[in-house]
Order: structure tokens, then sequence, then C-alpha cells
């Protein structure tokens, strides 16, 4: 076994290999490798896991292929609401936070959390008011926007349009496009 | 959703995720990601990240379970990662999968679903990436 080493994902669901073009994989695998190699830099150099964590996943925001940061998928008022935990094995530190809607790299906010407050969760507005107190980076919610997470979206709102029960929200989103049953 | 897992050279854990939760998702619904025990966790022997239908992530605390069997019964990390997605988690109906490594440097990376988008490195430096259960 190795001495040390990263594990990523980026999401699980119904991935169809029919709906899943030899482009789209292509892309997938190339981020998900950038995102291993990002990590293990840190990792070579002697860095902690917390850097390695936190490097990888900074990657896998930005790519707009995973349901993260850049990629996210919309609520159903059309808005991405954003997500993230951190744990350190050796101490029990974490952080978390939820309903975020201006945070670029929800991953670095988590670990201002657990770093830099005495707390381990924040939420929306309290959230964000923290990040800004951090120096965290904030964007317009616009960056998160991508034309296919949003074609995702219209097309949960039409089939929850024509049935009537359970509600939507309560059963993962399906996109026939990617052939992708993404859950949270 | 995405995650991490790590081991660095001094022995030490960490586990992240981060989502942009369910499509269409109303009433401020949060999943499993950010909370610690169900979608991420870690301690000084185990550290998960999880990915999948969120509500059953926590009503099983998932990640805390993986790494319980390891801690209080002597598990693997292969055996008590196998046995919580593929019985306990299919039994209950839920479906996603996780990423773990225990303090060995031993990696586990089961799932239930179709596919999941995954990959390690270790000293080596050679990424290794699967999509499905190949």
């Amino acid at each position: 076994q190795p001495k040390w080493g990263l594990v990523i994902h980026g999401g699980a669901g119904v991935i169809s290999r029919e709906n899943l073009s030899a482009e789209r994989e292509g892309q997938v695998r190339a981020a998900l490798e950038q995102a291993l190699r990002a990590g293990h830099a840190v990792l070579a150099s002697g860095g902690p896991s917390l850097d390695a964590v936190t490097a990888a996943i900074r990657v896998l925001e930005d790519s707009p292929y995973f349901n993260a940061g850049k990629g996210a998928v919309f609520n159903h008022d059309g808005i991405n609401e954003l997500d993230a935990a951190i744990m350190d094995g050796s101490t029990r530190a974490a952080g978390a936070v939820a309903g975020l809607r201006h945070v670029k790299n929800p991953i670095e906010l988590a670990r201002r959390v657990m770093e830099k407050s005495p707390h381990v969760m924040m939420i929306g507005e309290g959230a964000e008011a923290f990040a800004r107190a951090q120096g965290v980076e904030l964007v317009d919610p616009k960056y998160f926007y991508t034309e296919e997470r949003w074609q995702g979206l219209q097309r949960a709102l039409e089939k929850e349009r024509e049935q009537t029960s359970p509600p939507s929200s309560l059963r993962p989103g399906h996109d026939p496009v990617t052939g992708d049953h993404k859950f949270g | 959703t995405v995650g991490a897992v790590a081991l660095d050279q001094a022995g030490n854990l960490a586990a992240g995720t981060s989502t942009g939760g369910m499509t269409n998702k109303r009433y401020g619904r949060v999943g499993d990601s950010p909370i610690i025990g169900a979608g991420t966790y870690a301690d000084p022997r185990c550290a998960v990240s999880a990915t999948g239908h969120g509500e059953y992530f926590i009503r099983y605390t998932v990640a805390r379970d993986i790494c319980a069997r390891v801690e209080y019964q002597g598990k693997s990390l292969t055996e008590a990662a196998d046995v919580v997605i593929h019985d306990v988690l299919v039994k209950a109906g839920g479906e996603g999968g996780v990423i773990a490594m225990d303090a060995d440097g031993h990696v586990a990376m089961p799932f239930n679903s179709t596919g999941m988008y995954r990959g390690y490195i270790g000293d080596d430096g050679a990424p290794r990436v699967a999509i499905f259960p190949e």
C-alpha cells in the first residue's frame, strides 16, 4: 500500500455509456486528473492532507462538468445554492457551510469556518457575511450559470408540471442530455 | 457533488465535499454533503466523502458508520465501506457511493449506482480515473 495518496469523486448516479459522449468523457477524465495532480503536488511536497483535499476540490469546483461551484445545478427558483464541508482527521476539527449563493469556492469557506471560527457550521446570509469578513472570494451568481444545468432545471420544471405527486423536490434530478442522474 | 480524501506523509487524514445539491430543490433543502458524519467525516483512522441521495446518507450517517465499523469492529476499510454502501444503503433504498482512505493508505471507492466519477493517485504520481464499474 502507498504511504500517502489522494482519492476523489465527481458525483455518482445513473451515468449511461450511451449518453456519455467520447468528447464529454474525455473532458471529465481530464478534469479528474487535473484535480488528482493538484492534490498530489501538495502531498509530494510534504504538505498536509487538508491542503491536498482543498486543492483537489477547488479544481473540481472550478470545472463546469461537476455539480459543485461553476457546474452547480439550479434550485426551483433558478438559483445556485452551494454547500461544502471539510474535516481534519487528526484533530476532528470540522467546518461546513450551506445555502451559499456568491462564494466561488465553498470548500475554502468551509475551511475558514473550521480554522477561523469557534463554530462547525454556518448557513446562508450569515455564512456569506463571514466569507466577506474573511476575504473569501465572492462572485456574481451569473458565474455559476451553465446552459446545460439551466436546461436541466427547465426539464425538471416541465416534468413537475406534468405530475402531481410526489413533489419532484423529493426526487433526484435526471438529465436526459448527459444521462447523468445526479444526486446532491 | 465532488469530494476528496487524503493521507499525507505525516499520516494525517482529511476529507472534504462540495456540492450544488439537487436540481429543482426547494425550501432550503440541504443534503448530506455539508453534514459532518453523513456526507463528510474524518478521524485518525479513516476519512470518507460521499455522493448520492442525500436524505439516505443523512439518515444512515453513512460516512461515520463506515469509520465506526473500522474503529469499533476492527473491520478493514474495504469491508466497512462495502457493507454500508452495498448492504445497509441498498436495503434502505439509498443510491450513491463513497470514497474512503484509512491511515495505512488503503483505498475504497464503492458505489451502488451505475457509475461514479472517481480517481486515485498515490506516491507514484500516476493518476487513475474511472467512471463505470470497471
